[in-house]
């Protein structure tokens, strides 16, 4: 773990008093590793390591393991400010009905959460209405009918000859007939180097003025993360994340890469297969994940 | 490093984020620094000393073939965690045997996702082959057994089994695995002749857990790397080709029948630092 790690670290430099920037600098080596093997961003990691460095330098090595200690509830605490809060609320349109696209790479776990977030709206009262945009992937629409049944939530299945704008389109003209609220437009999974596709995804949220563009994303990410949270960002107004299969053991540390690199939150985390496996973002229990 | 025969500080330090940022593990890209230094002063450059260590840890001399049975049916079983693109790749190699002249057969075996067999059997029509299937919530070693057996009783040369994605966390679904491949050896007098494990190029260190916990579970004897059209390298790979012996097998390229290639290795590692 990072603490016994820091600890042989701090083992070595015990009772020669102040932390010199050689003895913070071995003590961050250290803290370097944990961050890459979590598969955080090798750029974020500088950038959080250079902070820390800042901070650390100039303390006192009293016991080694309160030192490790120390130096690892500084990183979690750090962690946990730039993770940002826990708030899943989602914002709704100006008048009804809201829109929430669900956006993402190819099987990211949009489809699933969508029936999830379908659910969780259900119990707080609403009526939403599932949109099966996805045009693309074989049985895409029966495998969003199949979650909508399984939820009680109603769908919008797409005709053979329509497109992901054209289905969206109707879906939410659809809920503003029936009084449907909110209308959540699953979408096809894509590469964010794919222009056809990021040109189709930017059309529908064109189309629709969605008020969240949810980027649904593993949380088994790695590197690329910034890259895909970038990319998407470009084309269309991502409003929050979605970390999926969570109930995995990847320790998620795409989450601290999104977070510096766009500054939006991460809302939800998917922790099962069920529908009812969605819950709120918790970046203290993120953090400690993260740190292993 | 284009003609440099040493290592120099600057070097290192680009070359090091250039793996890291390929999702090479920490561990392996010291590893990997450590015999290159080793090497230090290697008379065709440290190009030359990069190339052939990773080529080493890649297994360059493990075959990226896909096994085939004795007698027939070939089966090939495909696992995996939950949406790496098992059903997708399945349906790529169908197309890519049915090319070649073979009668391949679809066992429809994740009984669990939604919509999982109407997908497999959309597959199944656009490469022209066959599919075995029952209804959904049925025991998919069952589904196994049975496509097997039509195989046997057919003539058909390959069966490709699709299992559930399941995550390597969960032991129970691990334990189902097991039992799956179990009845192909049930049908067939034999387990599977290849079981590939489909890995997706965008995950990061978790690959190589998953990795090592199929492997413990069932009998991996390759691999697959799906969705290599992002801009993900999967660099772990190197790391569970090194410490796991598991070779990559084909590359997943992209969302139709034709995006599957046969994995190459030079190449492989020219992209690691495109
Ligand atoms: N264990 C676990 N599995 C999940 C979770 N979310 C989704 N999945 C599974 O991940 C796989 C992919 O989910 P989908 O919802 O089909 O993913 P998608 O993003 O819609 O895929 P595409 O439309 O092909 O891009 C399925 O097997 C899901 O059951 C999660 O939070 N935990
Ligand atoms: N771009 C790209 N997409 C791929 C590739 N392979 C699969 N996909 C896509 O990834 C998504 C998931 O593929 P599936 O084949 O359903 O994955 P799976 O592992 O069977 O998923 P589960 O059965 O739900 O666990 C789909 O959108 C596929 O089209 C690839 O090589 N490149
Ligand atoms: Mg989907
Ligand atoms: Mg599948």
């Amino acid at each position: 773990s990072l603490t016994s790690r820091l600890q042989g670290v701090f083992d070595r430099l015990r009772g020669r008093g102040a932390l010199t920037e050689k003895d913070v600098d071995e003590a961050l080596k250290e803290v370097r590793r944990a961050l890459l093997e979590a598969d955080v961003n090798f750029k974020v990691v500088k950038e959080f390591v250079t902070h820390v460095r800042e901070k650390a330098v100039g303390q006192d090595v009293l016991e080694s393991l309160s030192a490790a200690q120390q130096v690892v509830k500084f990183v979690r605490d750090e962690m946990v400010a730039l993770l940002g809060q826990s708030d899943p609320r989602l914002k709704g349109a100006d008048s009804p009905p809201s829109v929430i696209l669900l956006a993402g790479l190819n099987g990211a776990g949009k489809t699933t959460t969508a029936g999830k977030l379908a659910l969780r709206m259900k119990s707080e009262g609403k009526r939403p209405l599932l949109v099966a945009a996805d045009i693309h992937r074989p049985a895409a629409a029966k495998q969003l009918a199949t979650l909508a049944e399984q939820v009680g939530v109603p769908v919008h299945t797409p005709l053979s000859s329509d497109t992901a704008v054209g289905v969206a389109r109707d879906g939410v003209a659809l809920a503003r007939r029936e009084s449907l609220d909110p209308v959540i437009v699953d979408l096809a999974g894509r590469q964010h180097a794919d222009e056809d596709l990021m040109r189709e995804l930017a059309e529908v949220s064109r189309a629709t003025s969605p008020s969240e563009v949810l980027l649904v994303l593993d949380a088994m990410t790695g590197q690329d993360a910034v890259n895909t949270a970038l990319e998407f960002g470009r084309h269309v107004p991502i409003t929050g994340f979605v970390l999926t299969k969570m109930d995995a053991d990847a320790r998620g540390g795409a989450a601290i890469s999104i977070r510096q690199v766009t500054g939006h939150p991460i809302k939800f985390v998917g922790i099962s297969e069920k529908m009812d496996g969605l819950e709120p973002f918790h970046p203290d229990r993120m953090a400690g994940r993260i740190l292993g | 490093i284009q003609g440099k025969t040493i290592l120099d500080a600057a070097t290192e330090e680009e070359l090091e984020e250039a793996l890291l940022s390929a999702d090479v593990s920490y561990e392996t890209v010291e590893k990997i620094f450590e015999r290159i230094r080793e090497s230090r002063q290697h008379a065709d450059g440290v190009q030359a000393a990069l190339k052939e260590t990773l080529a080493g840890m890649m297994g360059a001399n493990t075959s990226q073939e896909i096994a085939t049975g004795d007698t027939p049916p070939t089966v090939v079983f495909v696992a995996g965690v939950n949406g790496v693109g098992k059903t997708t790749s399945i349906a790529k190699l169908a197309y890519m045997y049915t090319q070649q002249g073979k009668q391949v057969l679809l066992a429809a075996a994740d009984t669990f996702r939604a919509a999982a067999i109407d997908q497999l059997e959309i597959w199944a029509q656009r490469v022209g082959c066959q599919i075995v299937k029952h209804a959904p919530g049925a025991d998919p070693a069952a589904v196994v057994f049975d496509s097997v057996s039509a195989a046997k009783a057919r003539g058909v040369d390959i069966v490709i089994v699709d299992t559930a994605g399941r995550l390597h966390t969960r032991s129970n679904l691990m334990e189902e695995l097991k039992k799956i491949t179990r009845a192909v050896e049930k049908a067939n007098g034999r387990g599977p002749d290849e079981t590939l494990l489909v890995l997706d190029a965008t995950t990061g260190q978790n690959a190589i857990s998953q990795a090592r916990e199929f492997l413990s579970a069932v009998d991996i004897t390759g691999l697959v790397l799906a969705k290599m059209d992002s801009s993900a390298r999967g660099g772990t790979v190197i790391s569970i080709s090194d410490e796991l012996g598991v070779p990559v097998k084909l590359v997943g390229t992209g969302e139709q029948l034709d995006d599957l290639k046969v994995f190459n290795p030079e190449e492989f590692v020219e992209s690691l630092f495109a």
